[in-house]
């Protein structure tokens, strides 16, 4: 053990095992947490290669055994807890995605929440025993996060009661959903719905992209990778061209939405739950975004601690670089904001639970807060985290240049966060949106509720500043 | 029916409000904004397209008060006096480097004064010192297992300069001593000039 560092953690004026237990939520929950780690850190299946050294198809190649390594163990170990099973893949992936990262986050979560109880039976066995893999193919190379605007259709035919799938131009064709290109044989794909003439807007449908004994691309599906990206080495993000591809009426989810056999059009109860997957991730980005800046900071901090650098009085020993005043003000506001952030992710994760648990039993009220406050959240705290590493590394001086260090790794495996599941400027427009309108019900009289209700106040406070 | 806040930089409740009045204000600001652009004739649409700017600004402005409040709240769950004490520390520092960094929103509006920004600016440094004896400690409550971290600088024990020399030793340039592309290309240029 370093001197330096030993000394540091002598200087403590608190217990770090007790802090670490509010972090995780709790001691069994942080007992839980390291007996995963333990049993991943321990096993020698997971064993690997440097990624670092090597190319990005053997990458690919080593995080596809990792992953089909990683269901195995969890079926033999019986982990089913969706929190369980986020902290295993965490521990498995390091700073790294996984190649059939979306199967988990946005596939199965979209089944559990969109399906009917008929299609509940018909998929679910089938994708949580991976004979589906699966992913999420909403973007398209012309159209990202204004959802309106996507052009792909799926047309209803009563005569033979399917829908036919189509990406009618270019820019419609379905660019960056992570697994798409090679790994997955099914997709949820998002298509704007046409049935007795008339458009509906943007629903799911489960396409099926591959055959799922041969893995060969199914007729009319044009499927492939988008090639070497920021970072995401892991993943195939792929395209996908469909080309009249036909599939049955009870493709499309329809938990709310619904299309009879004879074409008539049943609406959902709110336009909004056809996004509940990206509410769903946004809440869990904010997580993500205390993740990435805690390590961030816990890299750097640590290595401040044990550097020596230059003279702070002539003739002294070099000091820890941490003892620089700039170095403490690049660094500690980061820390602040990795605390900040973590709460805030804990917060979200609550109040996504909680809004859902209220959706399920059909009351939507909340949900349009919930998706602007995901939004906001989601840029702010991605903005603010993808900065900060990149403070982070330029405090480890020369050798925060160096892949040993890792930040470069955690800032270019962050940085698409603030572009996926809603682009940062986008969100936040959506955002004031939702302000801007509870504003005009606050200012003609109306009394809201919530994270909002400040605005009811905003007339009769007047901040007066304090003397100094 | 005003009910004036007296802004106290020390403690978090007051910050909290300061926070809230800003999102307040910057919303506000952001509506009115359109109601101009449309009382300049302009469609609903483009009223909003040239309040973007305001729009973006507001709604930061609310997220970081959420951000700020929650932390505050946070606290209050929390009944470990020690660990209590340095959350603070830190929530402070949060606060009040979110007021340094957007010091422009919290003057324009009058939430704050030039004095109060100053003195902002100084209790920062203040916070950063106190901070300091507890910099590794409060990394090391993330619990980032080094497995997990993958860092050479990062690691729990500090011994950083050893394993990086180890982890450049496996660099796949060092796999021989004289690299092939010296006998393909640097040797054959020089046998050339």
């Amino acid at each position: 053990m370093n001197p330096d560092i030993i000394k540091e953690r002598q200087n403590a004026t608190f217990d770090v095992e007790k802090l670490t237990y509010i972090l995780d939520g709790g001691l069994e929950k942080t007992k839980r947490r390291r007996e995963i780690e333990s049993m991943v850190f321990s096993d020698p299946d997971f064993k690997e290669e440097d990624p670092n050294f090597l190319s990005r198809s053997e990458r690919y190649d080593q995080a596809v055994r990792k992953s089909a390594q990683m269901i195995l163990k969890l079926r033999e170990y019986g982990i089913a807890d969706p929190e369980e099973i986020y902290c295993y893949k965490t521990m498995v992936n390091g700073n790294h995605h996984e190649a059939m990262g979306l199967h988990f986050v946005m596939f199965l979560p979209t089944l559990y929440s969109q399906c009917d109880p008929q299609q509940s039976k018909k998929w679910l066995p089938l994708a949580e025993s991976f004979q589906i893999i699966g992913t999420y193919a909403q973007t398209e190379m012309g159209h990202g996060t204004h959802l309106r605007g996507l052009e792909t259709t799926a047309t209803y035919d009563p005569a033979t009661q399917e829908f036919v799938l189509n990406s009618p131009t270019i820019s419609s064709i379905k660019w960056w959903p992570g697994g798409l290109g090679k790994t997955s044989n099914h997709a949820i794909v998002l298509a704007q719905l046409y049935t007795q003439g008339n458009c509906h807007g943007l629903h799911a449908f489960i396409v099926p992209i591959r055959d799922m004994n041969t893995h060969v691309p199914l007729p009319g599906i044009v499927v492939g990778d988008i090639g070497p990206k920021f970072g995401f080495n892991e993943v195939d993000n792929g395209f996908l061209k469909l080309e009249n591809v036909r599939i049955p009426r009870e493709n499309m989810l329809m938990k709310y939405a619904k299309v009879e056999p004879d074409g008539t059009y049943v609406k959902p109860p709110s336009a909004k739950l056809t996004y509940g997957t990206m509410v769903f991730i946004r809440s869990l980005i904010v997580g993500e975004s205390a993740r990435a800046l805690s390590k961030s900071c816990t890299i750097a901090i640590r290595y401040s601690s044990v550097r020596h650098q230059s003279e702070i009085r002539p003739g002294s020993p070099e000091p820890q670089i941490l003892d620089y005043q700039t170095q403490q003000y690049k660094l500690f506001p980061l820390l602040a904001t990795a605390y900040a952030f973590s709460f805030v992710g804990q917060y979200m994760k609550e109040t996504y639970h909680r809004i859902s648990g209220d959706i399920n039993d059909g009351d939507f009220s909340e949900l349009p807060e919930l998706h602007a406050l995901s939004a906001g959240l989601k840029a702010f705290t991605t903005w603010t985290t993808n900065s900060g590493i990149e403070v982070c590394r330029m405090s480890c001086g020369g050798h925060g240049y160096s892949r040993s260090s890792a930040l470069p790794d955690i800032y270019v495996e962050f940085t698409p966060t603030c572009t996926y599941e809603g682009e940062n400027t986008v969100m936040m427009l959506q955002t004031a949106r939702y302000l801007v309108k509870s504003y005009r019900q606050a200012k003609a009289g109306q009394q809201l509720s919530g994270i909002v209700s400040y605005l009811n106040e905003a007339k009769q406070h007047r901040v007066q500043p304090q003397p100094v | 029916a005003a009910r004036p806040t007296v802004v106290d930089i020390n403690d978090l409740a007051s910050l909290v409000e300061v926070y809230k009045q800003r999102a307040a204000i910057l919303v506000e600001l952001a509506a009115k904004s359109i109601q101009q652009e449309m009382q300049n004739r302009k469609s609903q649409e483009d009223a909003w397209n040239n309040s973007a700017i305001d729009l973006v600004r507001a709604s930061d402005a609310h997220c970081h008060y959420v951000v700020v409040k929650l932390f505050t709240d946070k606290l209050g769950e929390i009944g470990d006096i020690a660990i209590h004490s340095v959350l603070s520390t830190l929530a402070l520092l949060y606060a009040l480097h979110g007021i340094t960094t957007n010091s422009g929103d919290f003057l324009q509006a009058g939430l704050l004064n030039v004095p109060q920004v100053h003195q902002v600016s100084a209790r920062i440094k203040e916070l950063l010192s106190q901070l300091r004896p507890n910099a590794v400690a409060l990394v090391d409550a993330f619990d980032h297992h080094d497995k997990k971290l993958n860092s050479v600088l990062g690691r729990y024990d500090g011994n950083v300069y050893e394993h990086m020399f180890e982890w450049a030793r496996r660099s796949p340039l060092n796999a021989t001593e004289v690299h092939e592309s010296f006998h393909k290309y640097l040797k054959p240029l020089r046998s050339k000039l």
